[in-house]
């Protein structure tokens, strides 16, 4: 810093900064959980099991350059490069759930018949950019 | 925004339609009708109002001896998480126990009072959906373990299943009806299933909406005489039974266990596991896994 004070004029390299952008990102998109009961939507009365539900969402910010790490298709790329280089209203990437796990439920149905049922896509298990 | 080729349609609700339906515009064509399939739990997450649910009409609620099956169900086919088990032997997506809505009970003029020898069980299949394939029916007793103490019994039954046709059809078809006995020890069971598939399997494709049965079952401990009024308690401890129906849902909804438990058939990893489930192949895979996780690391 002292460097960059003195002489403004002549351009330095600050390699903190530099290798700042090789760091592990801290708020990238990943998966993250959020277990919640039935009994807190006061639906326990007609839902049996599970008593838990977990069913995790997907948050964060999608790097610039969206790598296979992702994913994601070249499009998300492209969207990104419109995003940055010709149109700013066009959205970024966004951080979203790639793949699902079904979920069991057994509920009482109010003629008072018992039905369990496996839905599909209940809990997010993998976060793509796209 | 709904894309399709056919122009958006405006669906009109008629003004006696229950109110929890959401606005008009937000279903596309073609899926009013199958709102009404959605699971229950569907309907909940799309209705616009969460706590319409605390309005409703009472629910009925179901004999505690059933409820206590079907959590025994639900242990055995999902993990404590809620994901379904991938289980080859289980098919089924969705079972539903449905209790009698009507029992009509026949006192033969020599028997005594309140023997439920014979019974006309009436059962509602209005929640089955047409989307919900049959590939079980089992009719359901229980035995109360405080009545019947342990001992070796013998049942006979005697099953008819009869078409309940309102069409008012000049010729109904003959009842299906069956006799058979059963023979076990009630020490461990507390729960006897009869497999009554054959049965209903015409009536269900068919789109029957009721299903009428009646039922004559009556049980002996076998160091008991026919007509001692211990056999005749015995029998009069007997509840109804409950009809439980494992089907395969093929609703967009629906678990597509087909599918996975295909895919995992396709998998020849899995088909190395499967063989060879011991430690070997799990140490084997571990290693892969090791080996995968390097490669990967040492790429990145």
């Amino acid at each position: 810093d002292e460097d960059v004070k003195e002489n403004q004029s002549a351009p330095t390299y600050n390699l903190s900064e530099y290798f700042k952008q090789f760091l592990y990102p801290q708020n990238e998109c990943e998966l993250h959980n959020f277990r919640l009961s039935f009994s807190q939507l006061k639906w326990d009365k007609w839902i049996i099991a599970p008593h838990r539900y977990n069913p995790q969402y997907c948050k964060g910010d999608c790097p610039r350059v969206v790598g296979h790490r992702y994913g994601s298709p070249v499009h998300t790329m492209v969207q990104n490069i419109i995003y940055e280089k010709l149109d700013s209203s066009v959205p970024r990437p966004s951080c979203i759930p790639a793949e699902y796990s079904p979920l069991s439920v057994l509920t009482i149905e109010p003629d008072g018949s018992i039905v369990y049922k496996e839905y599909e896509d209940m809990i997010a298990t993998k976060c793509t950019c796209r | 925004e709904v894309v399709s080729e056919r122009p958006p349609e405006l669906l009109l609700v008629p003004e006696d339609e229950p109110p929890e339906l959401p606005p008009v515009l937000l279903l596309p064509p073609g899926v009013r009708n199958g709102y009404a399939l959605l699971p229950p739990i569907l309907k909940v997450l799309s209705d616009q109002r969460p706590h319409s649910w605390e309005g409703e009409a009472p629910r009925l609620q179901p004999d505690s001896r059933a409820l206590r099956y079907m959590k025994r169900l639900y242990k055995m086919s999902a993990t404590k998480e809620g994901i379904p088990k991938a289980n080859k032997n289980h098919l089924y997506n969705t079972v539903w126990l449905l209790t009698p809505y009507a029992e009509c009970k026949h006192h033969p003029k020599d028997q005594i009072k309140e023997d439920l020898r014979s019974v006309d069980l009436l059962f509602n299949l209005d929640r089955v959906t047409a989307l919900e394939h049959l590939l079980k029916s089992v009719l359901l007793y229980s035995f109360d373990r405080s009545v019947f103490s342990s001992s070796a019994i013998t049942c006979t039954c005697h099953l008819a299943v009869k078409e309940n046709d309102p069409s008012g059809q000049v010729c109904p078809n003959v009842p299906q009806s069956i006799t058979f006995n059963l023979h076990f020890e009630l020490r461990r069971h507390k729960w006897v299933e009869i497999d009554v598939t054959s049965f209903l399997q015409p009536l269900i494709a068919s789109n029957k909406r009721s299903i009428h049965m009646a039922v004559n079952f009556t049980c002996l401990k076998d160091d008991q005489h026919h007509n001692s009024k211990q056999g005749n308690s015995f029998n009069t401890a007997l509840v109804p039974p409950s009809l439980l129906l494992y089907l395969n849902d093929t609703s967009e909804q629906a678990y597509r266990r087909w599918n996975s438990l295909r895919h995992r058939r396709k998998n020849p990893m899995w088909s190395r596991w499967r063989n060879n489930p011991l430690a070997d192949s799990m140490k084997e895979m571990g290693t892969e896994n090791m080996q995968n996780k390097r490669a990967s690391r040492h790429r990145r």
